[in-house]
C-alpha cells in the first residue's frame, strides 16, 4: 500500500521493518510499531493516512501473535534491550570500518540503520543523552561519508 | 455533515489508539 504523503517522514522506519522481516522480526515490529505511533502523531484524521493506519495496526497485531512465543514482544524491557544492542552493534560495525578507513555503502548503510533504530527506542521512554548523541554522529556520518563517495572525495 | 464526518474520524482515532494500547499491553 502506498505511503499517504503526510506520513513520508515514517518511510525509512518502515523500510528498515521490511528489510528485517526474515532476518530480525523483532526488529521489524519495533520499526513498525514506532511507524504506527509516529503516523498517528503525524495524520490519523485525513481517510488515506487512516486506512494506512489501520493496515499497520492490522499488521502489527498479526505479527504479535505470531511472535507471541518471544520474550522481546511480550516484554518490553526485553524489546527495548533488543533494539538497543542491535542499533549499537550496527553502529559499533560502521565505527569500526569508518576508523579502518574503509568506506563503502554497507557502513553508510549501517551508520543510517543505527540511527533509525536509535529514533525506534523512543517508543520506550525518552531517550538517554548518550543515544541522543551516537544518533546525531551515525546521522551525520552516513551523510558526510555519502557525499564524499558521491563527489570522489576520500573521507577525513 | 461536517461535525457528523469528524465525529466518525474521532471515533476511528479513538478506535486506533485504543488498538494500539491493547497491543502494548504487557503479557
Amino acid at each position: 500500500m502506498a505511503l499517504p504523503a503526510p506520513l513520508r517522514s515514517i518511510q525509512h522506519h518502515l523500510r528498515t521493518a521490511n528489510e528485517h522481516e526474515k532476518r530480525d522480526p523483532v526488529v521489524a515490529y519495533y520499526c513498525r510499531l514506532y511507524a504506527m505511533q509516529t503516523g498517528m502523531k503525524l495524520d490519523s484524521k485525513t481517510p488515506e493516512c487512516r486506512k494506512f493506519l489501520v493496515k499497520l495496526m492490522d499488521q502489527l497485531e498479526t505479527m504479535k501473535k505470531e511472535l507471541s512465543d518471544s520474550d522481546s514482544i511480550t516484554q518490553e524491557v526485553v524489546g527495548n534491550a533488543h533494539i538497543e544492542n542491535y542499533a549499537l552493534k550496527m553502529f559499533l560495525y560502521a565505527d569500526n570500518e569508518d576508523r579502518g578507513g574503509r568506506f563503502h555503502k554497507n557502513m553508510i548503510k549501517s551508520f543510517y540503520t543505527a540511527s533509525l533504530l536509535l529514533d525506534v527506542l523512543s517508543v520506550f521512554g525518552e531517550l538517554s543523552e548518550e543515544n541522543i548523541q551516537h544518533r546525531k554522529y551515525a546521522r551525520w556520518k552516513a551523510t558526510y561519508i555519502h557525499n564524499c563517495l558521491k563527489s570522489g572525495e576520500t573521507p577525513q | 455533515t461536517s461535525s457528523l464526518s469528524s465525529s466518525v474520524a474521532s471515533t476511528e482515532q479513538d478506535e486506533l489508539s485504543q488498538r494500539l494500547s491493547r497491543l502494548r499491553d504487557q503479557v
